[in-house]
């Protein structure tokens, strides 16, 4: 049963993809 | 991205190991269920994991070496090879680099660690141990009673039985300019899924289907769930397009991402997976000396013992202090031997386990420890110096006496020869006389007045010469 790649659209992100600052 | 913990320890629960139930069921009890959350009908599983110490595990993408590899796969290609009755999606990653976000540790192997990024994290150490909370760097390295499956998540859902959403969002993300998503994350319902334990030490395992904004619960409703399923901590893992449960090797839930041809839905590719499996020996080799049947260790040889076959026993008297303990029983210290290295060296034998013989003169015994030759007073031991001698006076004696013996009867030999051939010359010259030159013919005395027969008819023959 291969069901196919998924598109990864259903996003659901703890921390916005842009990185706002460096890791302290 | 928020403060990294190097050191020292942090806000966490642990929950010490169920008592062992040997022969325990069916490692995982897997629910289904449907509910309604605020007029919602939501779709999804709840599974117990019973001594997850030995059934769980958290598994790389695609096998060992998946998130060095930054690999991505489908839950059920990482679930199928390794054999798991229930998996579902673990961690989060990073969807462009397929990067494994977090702390891993897969079945004793640290995959990677974040250094001590506080995020939610849920793992069980190797005394079965259930660790939730947050972890310093090194408290994630830790060699003492070191994790053998850890994970990390975002939100620490439930801390001993309560909602702990809101400090989790203090700890998880202190930056303004985040809060928004963050606080967006925990509030929109979507597919959702989490781990954690139940009062019984038992591992649960929640997943509810949904979609972001459209279907599914929030953290909030989630964390509610759980306290009334009797779980005492949890963490929320990866949801959304991730959320995958798979059952026995087969897609069970419905996943919200589209497929190419988005009439359909297709499972995302994924990082790490939960595992839940049939059980495991730990470790799962038996150290090497023994065979894992149903999550117990069959040692290989009589000697290994324990549950993981690491221990040699060599019964009570323990090789009897004269002697190491080894996988084929004890090996003797010089001078000892038997099954428990109880006995002395018998007469005559010496070394690790009176395997060599004395090599002293006289068939002496020697020091069972070193061989070295001793006159002992044991009466076995011939005393071969007077012996010898006397051995040797018999032997001489013998050997002289034949010699003599020997000599005599040659001596006497010849003489018998010298006398016999004298003899024999004498009697031929004294028949040659007789039988060379002239002959004088005396005949035979009268006997008893008669001439003997033969001289009769002598007499009446012509004379013949040859009369002996």
């Amino acid at each position: 049963l291969s069901s196919g790649v998924s598109r990864d659209d259903d996003l659901l992100l703890p921390y916005p993809l842009a990185r706002t600052r460096p890791s302290r | 991205d928020c403060a990294r913990v190097r050191a020292g320890s942090r806000e966490q629960e642990s929950w010490p190991p169920p008592p062992a139930t040997p022969g325990a069921s069916h490692p995982a009890a897997v629910r289904t269920f449907v509910s309604h959350f605020e007029g919602r009908a939501v779709a999804g599983h709840l599974t117990r994991v019973a001594a997850p110490l030995r059934t769980f595990s958290v598994l790389e993408p695609g096998g060992p070496g998946g998130c060095a590899q930054r690999r991505r796969a489908t839950v059920e290609d990482t679930a199928v090879p390794a054999g798991c009755l229930v998996a579902q999606n673990g961690g989060f990653f990073r969807m462009n680099t397929g990067e494994c976000l977090g702390n891993v540790v897969s079945d004793g192997r640290l995959v990677s660690s974040s250094g001590g990024l506080q995020n939610a994290q849920f793992g069980i150490r190797r005394d079965g141990t259930l660790v939730t909370g947050y972890l310093s760097e090194e408290e994630v390295l830790d060699s003492v009673n070191p994790f053998v499956q850890l994970l990390s998540g975002v939100v620490w859902l439930i801390r001993n039985g309560s909602i702990y959403i809101n400090e989790s969002q203090v700890t998880e993300c202190d930056e303004t300019q985040e809060t928004g998503s963050f606080s967006k994350f925990v509030n929109v319902i979507s597919a959702r899924t989490a781990v954690g334990h139940d009062r019984k030490g038992q591992l649960v395992l929640f997943h509810a289907d949904g979609q972001t904004e459209q279907r599914g619960i929030n953290l909030w409703e989630m964390a509610e769930f759980l306290l009334k399923q009797d779980v005492v901590n949890a963490i929320n893992l990866d949801g959304g397009g991730s959320a995958t449960f798979v059952l026995n090797g087969t897609l069970a839930s419905y996943p919200s991402d589209h497929c190419q041809d988005n009439m359909w839905r297709c499972p995302r590719r994924v990082s790490t997976v939960v595992c839940v499996h049939e059980p495991h020996c730990q470790p799962p080799n038996c150290s090497g000396h023994g065979t894992c049947v149903d999550g117990h260790c069959e040692c290989t040889s009589h000697f290994w013992r324990g549950a993981a076959c690491s221990e040699l026993d060599c019964g009570p008297s323990n090789c009897s202090q004269h002697g190491l303990c080894t996988e084929t029983g004890c090996h003797c210290d010089a001078g000892w031997t038997g099954s428990n290295c109880s006995e002395e060296c018998p007469l005559g034998w010496y070394g690790p386990g009176c395997q060599r013989p004395c090599q002293c003169e006289h068939q002496c015994p020697c020091d069972p420890q070193t061989g070295n030759c001793s006159i002992s007073q044991v009466k076995q031991c011939l005393r071969p110096t007077e012996a010898t001698p006397r051995a040797g006076e018999m032997a001489f004696f013998t050997r002289t006496t034949w010699l003599a013996l020997t000599l005599i009867l040659v001596f006497l030999l010849l003489i018998s020869i010298v006398v016999n051939v004298n003899l024999l010359l004498g009697s031929k010259t004294e028949r040659n006389r007789h039988l060379d030159g002239d002959y004088v013919y005396h005949p035979l005395q009268e006997m008893n007045g008669e001439l003997l027969v033969a001289e009769k008819e002598q007499t009446e023959d012509t004379c013949n010469p040859f009369k002996d």
